[in-house]
C-alpha cells in the first residue's frame, strides 16, 4: 500500500458516498445511468469472488464487501425506492458493445485460463469501460447537476490516482508492472479527459456543468 | 524486472 492508492480507494469511497447523497438528498436519480451501475455491480460481484479463496487484508476485504454491498443498494434504489425518478428514455447506450468485447478481450488476455481468472481480466476489462454509458447520458442531455459532477470527479480521480501508484509500484518493485491492469486502467482513465476539462473550467469555477451545444 | 499480478489492489 501506499499514498497513492490509498488517497485512490478512499477518493473511490467519496464517489459513492456522494452519489448515495445526491440520490437521498435530491430524493431523486436523475441524471444517473442505470446501465453504468449495473455495470458496476457486474465488475465487483466477477472481481470479487477471490473473497472466498483469497486474504489479503482486513481492509482489502473490508473494502471489496463494502463495493459490492453499495453498488446494490445503489440499483435497488434506482430500480424501486426512486424508480419514477429513473428515465431508461435517456439511458440509451448499447452495453453489448462493451459486454461482448469485454468478453472476448478476457478470454485472450488472462493470467491463467480458468473461470476465475477469466472474471478477474473480464472485470478490469469491464471497469474501463463500464463508466461510458453515464458519459454517453451526459453529453445527450448535455447539462448535469453539479453534485453528480462531483460524483464523476471523484471516480475519475480514484482512477488517475492509481497510476502514480503504479509508477511508484514499478520503482519500489523493482520494475514489476501488471499488464491488463494497467493498459486498463489507462484507457479507463483516457475516457474522464473531456470531462475533467469541463469540471475544471466550468464547475470548480462556480457555473453549471453544461456543454456546448 | 519483469511482470506481475497486482491482486493486492482493489
Amino acid at each position: 500500500m501506499n499514498l497513492f492508492r490509498l488517497l485512490g480507494d478512499l477518493s473511490h469511497l467519496a464517489s459513492i458516498f456522494i452519489l448515495l447523497h445526491k440520490i437521498q438528498t435530491t430524493r431523486s436519480c436523475r441524471g444517473i445511468s442505470f446501465k453504468t451501475q449495473a455495470l458496476y455491480v457486474t465488475v465487483f460481484v466477477a472481481r470479487y469472488l477471490d473473497l472466498f479463496y483469497r486474504y489479503v487484508s482486513l481492509y482489502n476485504s473490508v473494502m471489496k464487501l463494502f463495493f459490492i454491498a453499495s453498488s446494490v443498494y445503489i440499483l435497488y434504489l434506482m430500480k424501486y425506492k426512486y424508480r419514477p425518478t429513473n428515465d431508461p428514455s435517456i439511458d440509451t447506450f448499447r452495453i453489448e458493445y462493451l459486454l461482448g468485447p469485454c468478453v472476448l478481450l478476457s478470454l485472450i488476455f488472462n493470467y491463467k485460463f480458468s473461470v476465475t481468472e477469466v472474471l478477474w481480466s473480464f472485470s478490469i476489462f469491464l471497469e474501463s469501460v463500464a463508466i461510458l454509458p453515464q458519459l454517453f447520458m451526459l453529453q445527450r442531455t448535455g447539462e448535469a447537476e453539479t453534485i453528480t459532477t462531483h460524483y464523476l470527479a471523484a471516480l475519475g480521480v480514484y482512477r488517475a490516482l492509481y497510476i502514480p501508484n503504479w509508477i511508484y509500484r514499478y520503482i519500489t518493485e523493482d520494475g514489476v508492472v501488471d499488464p491488463i491492469a494497467v493498459t486498463a486502467g489507462l484507457v479507463q482513465t483516457g475516457l474522464y479527459i473531456d470531462f475533467f476539462y469541463v469540471y475544471f473550467t466550468k464547475v470548480l469555477q462556480g457555473q453549471k456543468f453544461e456543454l456546448p451545444a | 524486472m519483469g511482470w506481475d499480478i497486482w491482486k493486492d489492489e482493489l
